[in-house]
């Protein structure tokens, strides 16, 4: 038996409108620790990765640990019918081919539950290596959504360079170039209106606008993103989901021929 | 420019 209760509804629903965009279908590996989601775009070009921690529930019950595929549109579907305010649990008995919803009106006087298909999906994880970012950067999310917006207009491609100046987004095209210079704030009233550098050394790299504005989709999680790289690895751009986890995007840099 | 993918710096089980 899997029983997952969240009185923060809206999170789940946020999880969902962060990743439905990049991809189509999912498997959700719910466990003891808590409810787990990996996979990569059609294209292979970035991968995702979500993480609940059974803690961060309401109530959390998983006696056997269950794979449960989901086709994501489906599931989006389903979660907007659930109020911004409603309680969300999520159901599945062990070895079911099936999930079921419930949602609840914070004063419990309506109560709804969908029931969705499962599907047989392959899901081989891929190892991330542990690694030692060059550059941190964390920054306001929604800064970060209006550069990549703006930068978008310019070319298909932003440059994220990183010293210790500050971080410098660029995007070059027909129209002509645009840059946007973020220094690392002295002082903020609050915390999440801050831009923190933490270098190591400099990193420069190019990255593909479509890919970045998609992640975006996570800004309302979040007031903060970060931002790490190194030289020719993947970029992540990590959102945190309230208390219970957080959001990883790795995305594939472009590089010279 | 060219577009790397996640599996060139990630590897499968």
């Amino acid at each position: 038996m899997f029983e997952a209760r969240l009185v923060q509804g809206s999170l789940l629903k946020k999880v969902l409108d962060a990743i439905k965009e990049l991809l189509n279908e999912a498997s959700w590996d719910c466990a003891d620790s808590g409810i787990q989601l990996q996979a990569m775009d059609n294209s292979h070009v970035s991968l995702v990765s979500v993480n609940l921690r059974a803690e961060g529930f309401d109530k959390y019950r998983c006696d056997r640990n269950l794979i449960m595929g989901m086709d994501l549109t489906s599931m989006s579907k389903i979660l907007k019918c659930a109020a911004n305010d409603d309680i969300i649990t999520m159901k599945a008995q062990d070895n079911a081919d099936t999930v079921t919803f419930i949602f609840e009106s914070p004063s419990q006087e309506k109560v709804s539950d969908y029931e969705m298909k499962l599907m047989n999906l392959d899901q081989d994880h891929l190892g991330i290596p542990e690694t030692d970012y060059a550059c941190v950067i964390k920054l306001p999310s929604g800064e970060f959504a209006r550069i990549c917006r703006d930068l978008s207009n310019f070319g298909e491609s932003i440059v994220i360079a990183c010293s210790k100046e500050g971080v410098k987004f660029s995007a070059a095209g027909d129209i002509g170039t645009g840059n946007i210079k973020l220094a690392q704030t002295s002082s903020v009233d609050k915390e999440e209106e801050a831009v923190i550098i933490e270098m190591q050394e400099p990193v420069t790299l190019t990255f593909a606008c479509r890919y970045l504005n998609m992640f975006t989709k996570a800004t309302p999680l979040s007031p903060q993103v970060s931002l790490s790289m190194s030289p020719d690895v993947p970029l992540v751009v990590e959102y945190s989901i309230g208390d219970i986890g957080q959001i990883q995007y790795f995305l594939a840099p472009k590089i010279d021929d | 420019m060219v577009q790397k993918t996640i599996l060139s710096f990630f590897s499968a089980p």
